[in-house]
């Protein structure tokens, strides 16, 4: 019967990630390696950002920036993949029973690790898919932005190489997204012993379904496990290079939430 | 709380909230 629950967590889980999420590994996968039909645009330099711009958002203003355009982008997708975060959490059994300020803060904490997790679904070793736009950015035109703008995703591309070598399917993602917003141990948390009895169901229900998914790979628990600590190495690196942005760059506006979201971070 | 404004609401209300 035990294990009947954790089966069930992980359907319940599941279907809260394919309810919210609106690009889903598999359906990136299948863009990425043409299986999908369509070919994403592909900006590879300047004018192929410029025609990629004009096209979706109309007239390229030349005032503007290449760095800052794509930094816009780059904030707007952060945006709209917090609130599929925020729903999806919103979902997971036991979360909406939490104190709403714990809630805050564990999404204050965790939007940013579970956002890079589900990216590195988009990416491969060329580039990221961007699939709103149904546009293919690759990693070597967001090596030659100036700096720091080049050093925002270039860590995520290194991390997605690392952490896409355990094939995990969108069924796992979606226990490891959620494991990595019940933790524990964030900072400020008024009931953390709760939190952590949360989590504590997710991390059995995603031990099963692994052993149930990839037979094969008995030790694929510990080293998804692993890649948690990577995540948050990663998000405290991501702040410090929003923060350089900011004070490189006047003309430079953080959205709101993401402001909230990095005020007093770590 | 106040300095969290945002994502309350996006708890409480979703994003179709005018604020984000």
């Amino acid at each position: 019967p035990h294990e009947a629950n954790l089966a069930s967590l992980s359907r319940l889980v599941y279907s809260a990630y394919l309810n919210n999420f609106t690009l889903t590994k598999e359906k990136a996968r299948a863009i990425l390696t043409g299986r999908a039909g369509q070919s994403p645009v592909v900006i590879h330099d300047m004018e192929s950002l410029k025609n990629a711009e004009s096209l979706f958002l109309g007239k390229w203003n030349i005032e503007r920036e290449a760095e800052l355009v794509m930094f816009n982008r780059y904030q707007h997708r952060s945006v709209e993949a917090i609130c599929e975060v925020t729903e999806f959490a919103k979902s997971i059994p036991g979360f909406g029973s939490l104190d709403l300020n714990d809630q805050v803060t564990l999404l204050k904490y965790g939007v940013h690790e579970a956002m890079f997790t589900l990216w590195s679904a988009y990416m491969n070793k060329d580039g990221i898919l961007v699939a709103t736009n149904n546009s293919f950015v690759t990693r070597e035109f967001l090596k030659t932005l100036r700096k720091p703008y080049s050093s925002v995703i270039e860590p995520k591309f290194e991390f997605a190489a690392r952490f896409n070598t355990l094939e995990l399917d969108d069924s796992d993602l979606a226990l490891f997204v959620a494991a990595i917003i019940l933790c524990g141990d964030r900072p400020g948390l008024l009931d953390a012993h709760q939190i952590e009895e949360l989590q504590d169901s997710i991390l059995q229900a995603f031990h099963l379904h692994l052993r149930n998914n990839h037979p094969d790979a008995p030790r694929l628990l510990a080293h998804a496990l692993q890649k948690m600590a990577d995540l948050r190495q990663l998000v405290t690196e991501h702040a410090d290079v929003v923060v350089a942005i900011k004070q490189s760059d006047a003309a430079f506006a953080l959205h709101p939430l993401l402001q909230e979201i990095y005020e007093d971070m770590y | 709380t106040e300095r969290h404004k945002i994502l309350h609401k996006l708890l409480q209300d979703g994003s179709s909230s005018p604020d984000i």
